[in-house]
Formats: structure tokens, sequence, C-alpha cells
């Protein structure tokens, strides 16, 4: 659906009865102001436009349309592309459905991101999602470094009855392997392991990360980004993508009235599919992520 | 002599990047871009200074603390935006000024969040008062600010659970917060301050705007700064709401708080 913004910037160049070069800069320049006032990163937005203007301009001329319709229509599945992707989901023997790699046995999920992004709460709505799709998994943490991290795990655990092991190692990596080594005891699967909040910029702690996945070789590493973060998100998300090779995207907090461009720039920069999106506090607030919703939200 | 030129347009356009980079916004961003076209320079070396200049002149100064004793300071914010720790950093700078400081652990509601402080304050050895999850919050800050009235505290450090402003009857909870506080003690709490993410983008103008709407807010403090996030909605914020930036937050310890600078913020910005 396009949002109402979206509605009157098409109103203004439908109006026209063809698209000069002049209507249309006018028209991207509002889809521009429009992309930036929703947090879509200002470099994402440059190549945005500039895709948009060749495509419509160029041979992919659709006969049935008139340009100003032509432009809407390369504004809008070029976002769709951008957000959904029909490469998000290739497949694969033994995925879930929902794109998720889990054909080890056990399979490990890693979810890792900034600080305070949700990682702890979204592993528990994880956790009771893949319960309802017939899935055993098991949760642990390996945040040895916030207060009651794993107490809040805990606790998130116990409140929806879903297993949870807390290992007895102070190091990241060896506690990693004894949560591995317990989900493969007791035939859990798969895993999900909730991983301390970090900054890209941290050496120490990205290489700990890195560490951790050499060592466990988790099928899923899902990034969770807050959905209210500006500019910033090209510069962590690729930051991690680029030390891990991340699988998904987790975008949180859509409860909340931010306009959600970081999701465009998350996408664009990293290539990775948007998987779930986070709701609400509660382990039910958890759902398959829905490009064309999303889509709107940017616009305003 | 040197004749005064106007700035060259493709540096105006890259310096307004350079702010829409910084989450300054498309309207705050604009707004500064357009005062240095108004302007004529001598070299092009001066108009960075004089944009900077621009920016340190946008930030309101901090709040002014009268000495009232308790001095009682609710931090109120979206869901991790780091509003539990930045009370326990206060509390360690206000401890090591030889206040005597008193937690209040008013977030009933999200799993460990009691838990969470209350390592902070056996860390700190400071004294904290906490309840059971799903006990009402107001009942606490109304005990502490008891507690401190009795022991002659300097200062309560009230922190609140995590809220999105979309949730009208979260922020219902935090008026009545206020009103109980208020009632306890006339003029209570002296201090709000709002704990934004420095990640934040846009929203975080619209979080200050509806979260002033319910509790009257003096100031901001803005976390997580030593990562690669500029923070730059504190200008728009600066320009509707007047209010300040009172400390940031640069770290998961306990001595990662320092005071703010705008001039320090600015040539930040710029780096
Ligand atoms: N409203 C809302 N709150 C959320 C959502 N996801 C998480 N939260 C809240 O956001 C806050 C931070 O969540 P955590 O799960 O502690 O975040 P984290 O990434 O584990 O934090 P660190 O471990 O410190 O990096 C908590 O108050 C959660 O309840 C969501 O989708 N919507
Ligand atoms: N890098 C960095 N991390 C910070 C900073 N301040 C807080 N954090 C981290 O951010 C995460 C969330 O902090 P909390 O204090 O739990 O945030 P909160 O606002 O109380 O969260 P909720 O109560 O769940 O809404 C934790 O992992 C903190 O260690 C900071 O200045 N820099
Ligand atoms: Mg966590
Ligand atoms: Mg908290």
């Amino acid at each position: 659906g396009l949002s109402e913004k979206f509605q009157r910037i098409v109103k203004k160049i439908r109006g026209e009865g063809t698209l000069t070069d002049a209507n249309m800069e006018e028209a991207l320049g509002e889809v521009r102001q429009a992309l930036l006032e929703g947090d879509v990163n200002v470099d994402v937005v440059k190549q945005f436009i500039e895709r948009v203007r060749e495509r419509a301009r160029g041979q992919e001329v659709m006969l049935s349309l008139s340009p100003a319709q032509q432009l809407i229509k390369v504004i809008h599945l070029e976002l769709m592309r951008l957000l959904g992707g029909a490469d998000a989901a290739p497949s694969i023997p033994g995925r879930v459905r929902d794109g998720l790699n889990l054909k080890d046995f056990p399979s490990v999920i890693f979810l890792v991101g900034l600080q305070g992004s949700g990682k702890t709460t979204t592993a528990s709505k994880l956790a009771l999602y893949l319960e309802k799709r017939g899935l055993t998994p098991l949760l642990a943490s390996t945040d040895l470094q916030r207060p009651a991290a794993r107490e809040q795990l805990r606790i998130l655990a116990q409140q929806h009855k879903h297993p949870y092991f807390e290992g007895t190692s102070s190091s990241v990596v060896e506690l990693g392997r004894e949560c591995l080594n317990q989900a493969r005891l007791k035939g859990f699967n798969p895993l999900i392991l909730d991983t301390a909040g970090r900054l890209h910029v941290d050496e120490a702690l990205m290489d700990e990360l890195v560490a951790l996945r050499d060592s466990l070789r988790p099928s899923e590493v899902l990034y969770v980004a807050d959905s209210m973060t500006g500019q910033d998100a090209v510069r962590s998300s690729q930051a991690f993508n680029a030390r891990l090779n991340l699988t998904g995207i987790i975008l949180t907090k859509l409860d909340g009235d931010s306009r959600g461009g970081a999701a465009l720039s998350i996408r664009e920069v990293t290539g990775k599919p948007i998987r779930f999106a986070g709701t609400g506090e509660k382990p039910g607030d958890f759902e398959v992520f829905q490009p064309d919703r999303m889509t709107s939200r940017i616009l305003g | 002599f040197s004749p005064l030129r106007a700035v060259d347009p493709a540096m105006l356009d890259e310096l307004e990047e350079r702010l829409l980079a910084a989450d300054l916004g498309v309207a705050a961003s604009r707004k500064l871009v357009d005062e240095l076209k108004k302007r004529k320079f001598a070299s092009s070396d001066e108009v960075l200074p004089a944009l900077k200049a621009g920016m340190v002149d946008m930030l309101p100064p901090p709040q002014h603390h009268d000495g009232v004793k308790p001095w009682v300071t609710l931090f109120v914010g979206v869901n991790g935006s780091g509003k539990t720790t930045t009370v326990a950093k206060v509390g360690r700078l206000l401890k090591s000024a030889g206040h005597g400081v008193i937690l209040v652990a008013a977030d009933t509601f999200r799993a460990a969040a009691g838990e969470q402080l209350e390592i902070w304050a056996e860390r700190l050895d400071l004294p904290v008062i906490r309840q059971r999850t799903g006990s009402d919050p107001a009942a606490l800050v109304f005990d502490g600010i008891r507690a401190a009235r009795a022991q002659g505290v300097d200062d309560v450090l009230v922190d609140t659970a995590g809220r999105l402003q979309t949730k009208k009857h979260l922020m219902a909870e935090l008026e009545k917060v206020r009103r109980v506080a208020a009632r306890e003690l006339p003029g209570a709490p002296h201090s709000t301050l709002i704990v934004l993410d420095a990640t934040v983008g846009q929203n975080g103008l619209v979080q200050c705007r509806e979260f002033h709407q319910a509790v009257p807010l003096t100031g901001i403090v803005l976390t997580k700064m030593e990562g690669t996030a500029k923070g730059g909605i504190v200008f728009s914020i600066a320009e509707e709401l007047r209010l300040p930036v009172e400390y940031i937050g640069v770290g998961e310890k306990g001595e990662d708080l320092l005071p703010f600078s705008p001039a320090a913020f600015v040539e930040a910005l710029f780096e």
C-alpha cells in the first residue's frame, strides 16, 4: 500500500500529461525528503534516487503506462525490491518456513547486535515461535558482562516454560561450547544463543564474537537492530556483517512510531534479508517481517 | 584585504550532507545551511568554524540546581536506551562529589530490572529501594523520597521502566509517578531526564515531545556516544523544546559518564 505522502507525490505528477525532466526532479526531491525524514541513510537515499532516475528514463519503458505512472511504479518496485526481495529465502533442504537454516543437529542461532537493541527479549520470542512450529529450542546466553543479563533470560525462559541452560565457564567461547554440548546431549534443536550487546568499533568484543562463531559454527547469525535507529544503522550493520557474515536481520520495537528507515539502510548495505519483526515486549509480539507494510511506514 | 564572498554551493551541499549524516534531520540541517548561505566570508576556511559556532549557540545551558534537599531526579525513556546504567553512573558521580544518594528501582515490570540495579548499587556501595516485580512504581518513589528525607540524603535517583510513547497507559503510569512524587515532596521531581540512545533517528524528537507531555522534561542524557553515532537529534530538540543535554554516556562502566560540553560535542560531530 502507498502512504498518504506518497499518494500526494503521485497526484502531483499524475496531473501532468507527460513526465518532464523538471517535474521528475521535483517528484524525486519529494521522495528524497520523505526518505531522509524517515531515517533512511543519506548515501542509501542518494543511490536509491539515482537508480530510480535511471530506471524511469531508461529502456525499461512499460508501454501501457504514462511516464508519470511509470515513475510511481519504479519507485514502489524499487522500495519493495530493497526491503523484501525475491532472494530473501532461497530454497535449501532442511529449512524451516520463514527461511531459517536449521539443517544441522543441533543448529545454532546467534543473536547479535548493539547494546539495548532487544536481543535477550527476542531470544525468548524466537524460542516460542520455533516451539509453535514443532522444534525444541534451548535458550542460553554468553553475556557475562551486563549485570543480571543471564538472569533476565532465565526469568523469561521460566515465565514461558522454555528449556534454558546456564553454563559455568567464565570464558565466553568455552561457555558457548558448554551450551552447544548441552543441546547436543539433551537432544535440543536449535540452540538459541543470546550474546552481549557490543559496539561495532569495540575491536576486542568483535574479535570475541568472531571467535565464538568460529568455534560454534552457527547456521544462523541474526543481527537484532532497533527500528528507531537513524543514520548510524549503516555503519553498525555493515561492520557486523563484514566480520560475521550475517544470515539475517531482526528489527525490534516496531510497535513504536518511528518511521523505520533503518530497515531500508540495513538491507541495502548488508544485502541480508530481514526475517522477523519485534512488535512489543511480550513473547507473542513477534512476526515474520512484512516488506510492503514497511515501505508505506518509511515514506510516512 | 580579502574580498568577502558567498559560500560555494558545492561546499554548502557537502556540509548539509554531513549534518544529515549526523542525524540533525532535514529541517535543522537546512536551517543551519541557509544561515551560512546568507553570509559572506573572506575565505572558505572560515565557513566550518562559523557553522560550528552556530551549532554551539543552539544548545541550551544545563539546568541549575539550587541545593534543594533531597533533589529528586526521574530517569525516563524508551526501552533499551540506557536508563538503568545511567542511574548507576549518576549515582557514582554524585557520591564521589560527597553527596548522599539513594537509588530507586521503579522498573517493576521488566525481567531482572530490579536485580540489574541492585548489582550496580552493590558495586557502587549505594542504597537502593526495590520491591518484587509487579509492585507499583509510584509506591517505590514514595518510599524513596520518605527514606531520603528521613536520612537527610542529598539525591534520589529514580530508574523507571522503558516505554514507547505510543503506549498511552504506560505514559499515564509515568504521570502518576510524577504526581505521587510531587505530592510527597512539593517541587519533586526536580529534574526529569530523558535518556536517549545516541543512535536514535528522528523519532528522538517525537519521544521528547511525547514524554514532555506526560512528565515535564528538564534535560537529556545521550548514551552510547563512544560509538559512531553523533546524536545530532539534540539540535532539533533544542530548537523545539529548549532541552539541554546534561550528560553523555561513553561506555558501560560506572565511570563512563561525562558532563555535557556543547563545544566538545560539536567538534566530535565533525570528526
Ligand atoms: N516495545 C518493545 N520493546 C522491546 C521490543 N524488543 C525488546 N524490547 C525491550 O527493549 C529493552 C531492551 O531489550 P533487551 O532484550 O534487554 O535488549 P538487549 O539487546 O538484550 O540488550 P543488551 O543485552 O544490553 O545489549 C527491554 O526493555 C525490552 O523489553 C519490542 O519489539 N518492542
Ligand atoms: N556502549 C555503551 N553502552 C551503554 C551505555 N549506556 C548503557 N549502555 C548499555 O546499553 C544496554 C542497555 O542499558 P540499560 O541501562 O539496561 O537500558 P535501559 O534503558 O534501562 O533499558 P530498559 O530498562 O530495558 O528500557 C546495556 O547493555 C548497557 O550496558 C553507553 O554509554 N555506552
Ligand atoms: Mg541482552
Ligand atoms: Mg532499565
